[in-house]
């Protein structure tokens, strides 16, 4: 059998063992693209994972007595679900009415997408993309653009204090990211920082919102 | 023969030597230089190296240390060990290539072929034998390659001894008959006393002469080839036999400069201009700098 | 991680073979 190599945060592996199918790998939307990726569910926290993975031709793993041929590293990290969730709302935002979250998170072609229904507090999370209407105690949801953008707003400036916490080399040449002199990042301006940080923002969003997003 | 420091790590090269007798470092001496196991897919290769005073060539004949192709293990054995009673009429040094040295050496990135490994093998062993002090005035050589060049490098590399390189050295030089003696001594040893680095189970050193045509040999082979890693690091891996029998058992691997990726047919030039259809928005510059992409699938 | 790719995904007796060094 295939066997892949993974780099995971450490509390997960115990996930596994709480509970059978603790994580489950599930085929979701890419936000941006619109194709299939795969992403990692943590059933016991409901947390989501997205997977990216390394790759570079001619390598090959020995994993204890075996070898694994293509040498893949694949990384999971934590995605804010929101991405995931607007994905769908943005879609369903097209009708212009409000409607009931079942309605909206659904895809035949990524079904596990109603995982997503699952996660804690997602009323909360909703608020910063949505109005929101209750009637007979049931919520409907509508998309908003307005609400969306100040939440990726925020987004960008947290992305920008990280990325110079971590002094990511956010410099116009297009250089390895390891060839830079720390004093590089005090002659990055602040400009480059936010283009930087929209940019990466924009791996996670459709097209349309991020051009939105860099106007706004 | 004291191969200790061989069987401590068999994966390099190792040099061992007599020590030098008194008078020749007063005397003229004569040198000759031979090798064993240059032909064999496995085992060491031993080049060795004889000097005794020019006065004392006719003790060092009559030893008999005659052609060393007409003597057997058992008296190349012997001999050896009157050679190394007698500590004063001979001095000897070698080094014992290994099998691995050679497969590497052979399969490197830039090739090291295994003519300028016995070429720089013998010039070290002489050199040796001139800084421990060894008044060296002539030196037979039985030939690698081709003979005229090998003796053009080392007269140049050596001006002021006079160098013979000739075929079948060993037959006419009894120095050089000495040498071989010493040589193929260690390579025997070597080969009967190997120290497998790989924890074989089923180790069974019943591998014979080691020579290609040898049928043991080549069963030996057969029954010990792994898919994955190939050989035991006894076998030198460059030799056509052994690669004959990787192709045919083992996996395939390839590196980044396998010959595959040229011969790769080079893309027409419409195809670049030719719009893949909707390209993929390319992943952030981040992950692009990090080789990172999204998984699409396990 | 080996610099190369072996075209298999297999058993194989990487601790007898395998002895990574510096």
């Amino acid at each position: 059998p295939r066997q892949h190599v993974f780099l995971i945060p450490e509390y997960l592996k115990d996930a596994s063992k709480k509970m059978k199918n603790g994580l489950m790998f599930i085929k979701l939307v890419n936000p941006c693209s619109g194709e299939g990726a795969i992403y990692l569910f943590n059933m016991c926290l409901k947390q989501l994972f997205e997977i990216k993975v390394f790759k570079e031709k001619h390598h090959s793993w020995f994993i204890n007595e075996s070898v694994q041929s293509g040498g893949l590293l694949h990384f999971a990290t934590p995605m804010d679900p929101l991405f995931l969730l607007l994905h769908y709302l943005i879609k369903a935002g097209k009708e212009g009415k409000y409607q009931p979250l079942d309605q909206v998170v659904m895809d035949e072609v990524f079904p596990n997408c109603i995982l997503l229904l699952k996660l804690p507090e997602l009323e909360k999370l909703l608020r910063h993309v949505t109005e929101e209407k209750e009637i007979d105690n049931k919520k409907y949801y509508k998309y908003s653009k307005e609400k969306t953008l100040k939440w990726l707003e925020k987004k960008v400036s947290q992305t920008v204090a990280a990325l110079k916490a971590n002094h990511v080399n956010v410099g116009v040449r297009v250089q390895s990211a390891a060839f830079f002199s720390s004093d590089q990042i005090s002659s990055d301006k602040e400009e480059d920082f936010i283009r930087y940080a929209h940019g990466l923002i924009s791996d996670y969003i459709p097209k349309e919102l991020s051009d939105d997003l860099s106007k706004y | 023969m004291d191969l200790s420091e061989l069987e401590k790590d068999n994966t390099g090269r190792s040099r061992l030597s007599s020590p030098v007798p008194a008078v020749c470092r007063e005397e003229p001496c004569v040198l000759g230089v031979d090798e064993a196991g240059r032909g064999p897919v496995l085992g060491p290769m031993v080049y060795a190296i004889c000097y005794c005073p020019e006065s004392r060539l006719a003790d060092l004949e009559a030893l008999k240390v005659a052609d060393s192709k007409t003597l057997s293990e058992s008296e190349r054995d012997r001999l050896f060990a009157k050679m190394e009673e007698d500590q004063d009429l001979v001095g000897w040094a070698l080094d014992v290539l290994s099998p691995n040295l050679i497969s590497t050496s052979m399969l490197g990135r830039v090739k090291y072929n295994l003519n300028s490994l016995s070429h720089d093998t013998a010039t070290g062993l002489i050199q040796y034998a001139l800084d421990q002090g060894v008044k060296v005035t002539q030196v037979f050589v039985d030939t690698v390659g081709l003979p005229e060049m090998y003796q053009k490098r080392l007269q140049q590399r050596f001006p002021e001894i006079t160098v013979t390189v000739k075929a079948k050295a060993d037959a006419l030089y009894p120095v050089v008959s000495a040498a071989s003696i010493c040589a193929k001594v260690a390579r025997d040893q070597a080969v009967k006393s190997w120290q497998f680095v790989e924890k074989l189970q089923d180790l069974d050193a019943d591998y014979g002469s080691g020579y290609p045509n040898d049928p043991k040999t080549k069963a030996w082979l057969r029954r010990h080839v792994e898919p994955v890693f190939g050989f035991p690091q006894l076998v030198r891996f460059s030799w056509r036999t052994a690669q004959a029998i990787l192709e045919k058992e083992a996996e395939g691997v390839t590196w980044e400069d396998s010959a595959t990726e040229e011969q790769e047919g080079h893309r027409r030039i419409t195809s670049y201009f030719q719009s893949e259809g909707p390209r993929a928005r390319a992943p952030h510059r981040y992950f692009q700098e990090r080789g990172l992409e999204s998984a699409t699938a396990l | 991680l080996l610099p190369c790719e072996v075209l298999a995904n297999r058993f194989a007796p990487v601790g007898r073979f395998f002895t990574p060094a510096i």
